[in-house]
């Protein structure tokens, strides 16, 4: 019964594995990343696949900001500051976040966020 | 996120996550979950990262995002991070490297560096515990001996804590969630409780990536924050994982 009740534990689950059922959504597909080729170029294969998926994510975030501020003048900052200090961050993270934003077509500063997002919401 | 490193009876070490993530950032009222998470759940890829046509590390990652939060060296050791949320946060951290104070680290940057140079458990430990840091966080470390499974709970500037496995004192599994381990976890968010619960029904002797899976799989470890359940077996190199949802009832975190 306590299932039922926030925060709804629940006893031990047992034979979940292998995953099924209703909390599997899906496996996950292997990519493989080339250390050998120049940064920008080493993301190309997975954004190629995933840039509507990304595209549609980084929307989320837009509208997120735009919830808080409805001008829409964060986003705007965003995309004029974070490029500013993307070339403060060390390499080979810079040049691979440059080519992500490259191949995906969305502005480098968005991309800049959502790799910062851990120091931006450990508050 | 919750993370476990545990050492079965034969001295293999075991780790699963579930990583969480998207709290507070826009909740959709029709499908009862949380806009970020589902919207980050279509990027999670596994990445096998090689120089030289060889895989130097494994990890599970999300398109787009150049840093780690999950990965494997295989033969060496496997790496989880969890969020540790503090006032002198990740924010104050920024804005020194704004200011031109440059000496931290970016997290994920460091646990990507980690994974790409350590050349041991030890080495790895020594990196994650010893590197100032941009933000404060949880770095969950396993090895591929007996004894090497430990948390790590760091501030910006300091370790602050290492507690490792100890087969000898019983402690055959670390647990982490997003709270110090020496401090009870915030009673509206206590998943540390329920999966310790589980580990310790589990029992040293059958713990197994199957039955880690079915510690990870039970709310509220599994929660409507769960993106995906990774589990790894550094022996054999393994890294698997699993896109999740959580069906109401759910807790939202």
């Amino acid at each position: 019964t306590t299932q039922f009740i926030p925060p709804y534990t629940e006893d031990c689950r047992t034979d979940m594995y292998p995953p099924k059922g209703p909390t599997f959504r899906s496996t996950v597909s292997w990519y493989t990343i080339d250390l050998d080729l120049p940064p920008h170029k080493r993301w190309t294969s997975v954004i190629k696949d995933k840039k509507k998926d990304l595209d549609d994510m980084i929307q989320a975030v837009r509208d997120l900001a735009k919830a808080f501020v409805p001008s829409g003048r964060l986003i705007e900052l965003v995309d004029i500051s974070l490029p500013l200090m993307l070339n403060t961050l060390p390499n080979p993270f810079r040049d691979e976040i440059k080519g992500i934003a490259s191949d995906s077509g969305i502005p480098l500063g968005e991309i800049t966020l959502f790799n910062i997002f851990y120091e931006v919401f450990t508050v | 996120c919750t993370s476990v490193v545990a050492e079965d009876s034969k001295g293999n070490l075991l780790h699963g996550r579930n990583l969480d993530f998207g709290l507070f950032m826009g909740w959709d009222l029709k499908n009862k979950s949380w806009i970020m998470s589902e919207k980050l759940k279509p990027l999670v890829v596994n990445l096998d990262f090689r120089r030289n046509n060889k895989t130097v590390f494994k990890s599970t990652n999300f398109a787009g995002y150049v840093g780690m939060l999950t990965g494997i060296r295989p033969h060496l050791f496997s790496l989880t991070m969890n969020e540790r949320f503090s006032l002198d946060g990740g924010y104050i951290g920024i804005l020194e490297w704004i200011l031109g104070q440059r000496d931290g680290m970016w997290m994920s940057f460091l646990t990507r560096s980690v994974l790409e140079n350590a050349t041991s458990y030890e080495n790895a430990r020594s990196l994650l515990a010893q590197t100032k840091l941009l933000a404060p966080a949880y770095f969950i470390l396993g090895g591929n001996q007996s004894g090497q499974g430990c948390i790590i709970t760091r501030s910006r500037e300091l370790s602050l804590d290492l507690l490792e496995l100890n087969v000898k004192l019983g402690r055959w599994y670390v647990l982490e969630t997003n709270y110090d381990h020496w401090e009870d976890p915030f009673f509206l968010d206590d998943r540390r409780t329920p999966a310790m619960t589980c580990m310790n029904m589990t029992t040293q002797n059958n713990i197994s990536i199957k039955t880690l899976y079915d510690v990870l799989s039970t709310k509220p470890v599994l929660n409507k924050l769960t993106t995906y359940t990774t589990l790894m077996q550094v022996s054999n190199g393994n890294l698997e994982s699993y896109i999740r949802d959580c069906p109401n009832p759910c807790m939202p975190w």
